[in-house]
């Protein structure tokens, strides 16, 4: 931009404005983002400390790769307002059609509420809800099935690969989970407590290979 | 890698921070608060052609070339980058989930003569 020959000063105010937005666009970019993000809702930002330190502890550290990009994400649970079980998680991905996602592992972390004076096991199983495809038995497909030691309320992680890789192949952008607990007496024991301070959350890493980058196959 | 600096105007790095409140964008960026938007400017006289802002065999080799070949000011040599740097960025994604993932080649770290 021209500096205006009357102000001096109004050249570094141009070139602030040039390089502030060129990081913008370069930042969009980068990411492959049409625009900045909206958030859908804020997120508590206990929840988001709690989650940062669960992304440093798995310390999964990888080299930039210019074939293929390392995410992780993070993704926060909405209560499944249709679930039978009245235990049904909801999450929202979005990722650009011509992306190749894989997923290398995917956790879900609970916070299961067992009453104080129960000592017994129980059987903690996790169903992907709804949606077309591989279900089994209805419209559900079992993936993760745990016994657990009651010793109290506390957190808790799922693994649910390698099921949920085909989920994000497809087009699918909700991921539903129903859960269900069942004591060893048949009851239901534990429940998950979905207030802010314990939200449950979903943690994934993926390589994406971006578009363009075809590897000759030899 | 010459930094810029007031008293030369050959090819040098100019650094410049953007800091993501200035752009109102820290509320959507978790991590960093800012980063360098280096760029490269300056001359690149034949003399210092293929010079990555030291000497070394390629700005020797294509120095030795245009003395061989006696080459006036025909071609040119461009101020560009040399060396770049990743950053890694924490951000919200419009699901207001938290994505981590490393950008290569975000950084201008050093700034040479073609």
């Amino acid at each position: 931009a021209a500096a205006e020959p009357r102000c001096p000063s109004c050249g570094a105010g141009a070139e602030r404005r040039l390089l502030e937005e060129a990081a913008k666009r370069q930042l969009l970019e980068k990411l492959r983002l049409r625009e900045r993000p909206r958030l859908a809702h804020a997120v508590p930002r206990a929840a988001v400390a709690r989650a940062v330190r669960r992304l440093q502890a798995a310390g999964a550290r990888r080299g930039p790769d210019a074939e293929e990009r390392g995410y992780e994400i993070i993704s926060f649970a909405e209560p499944e307002p249709t679930s039978p079980s009245g235990m049904g998680l909801q999450f929202q991905f979005t990722h650009t059609q011509d992306q190749d996602v894989h997923i290398l592992q995917a956790q879900l972390w609970l916070y299961l509420q067992v009453p104080r004076d129960l000592v017994a096991n129980l059987t903690l199983s996790i169903f992907l809800a709804g949606g077309d495809g591989d279900t089994v038995g209805g419209n559900r497909m079992l993936l993760s099935e745990r016994r657990l030691s009651a010793k109290g309320s506390g957190w808790r992680t799922f693994s649910l690969m390698p099921a949920l890789r085909s989920f994000f192949r497809g087009e699918r952008r909700t991921l539903r989970l129903e859960l269900e607990s069942r004591g060893d007496r048949g009851d239901v024991v534990a429940t998950v407590n979905a207030t802010h301070s314990h939200q449950p959350f979903l943690v994934a890493e993926a390589k994406v290979r971006e578009p363009g980058h075809r590897v000759a196959k030899r | 890698s010459l930094r810029c600096s007031q008293n030369s105007n050959l090819c040098c790095r100019k650094d410049y921070y953007v800091d993501f409140r200035d752009i109102g964008w820290n509320d959507w960026i978790i991590k960093p608060e800012g980063y360098q938007i280096n760029y490269c400017v300056g001359q690149c006289p034949l003399h210092v052609a293929g010079s990555p802002g030291m000497a070394s065999s390629f700005h020797t080799a294509v120095f030795n070339l245009v003395k061989a070949n006696n080459i006036q000011a025909s071609g040119h040599s461009c101020c560009v980058p040399t060396r770049r740097r990743p950053l890694s960025v924490l951000y919200f994604d419009r699901n207001s989930n938290i994505v981590k993932t490393d950008i290569p080649d975000m950084i201008v770290d050093a700034c040479g003569c073609s």
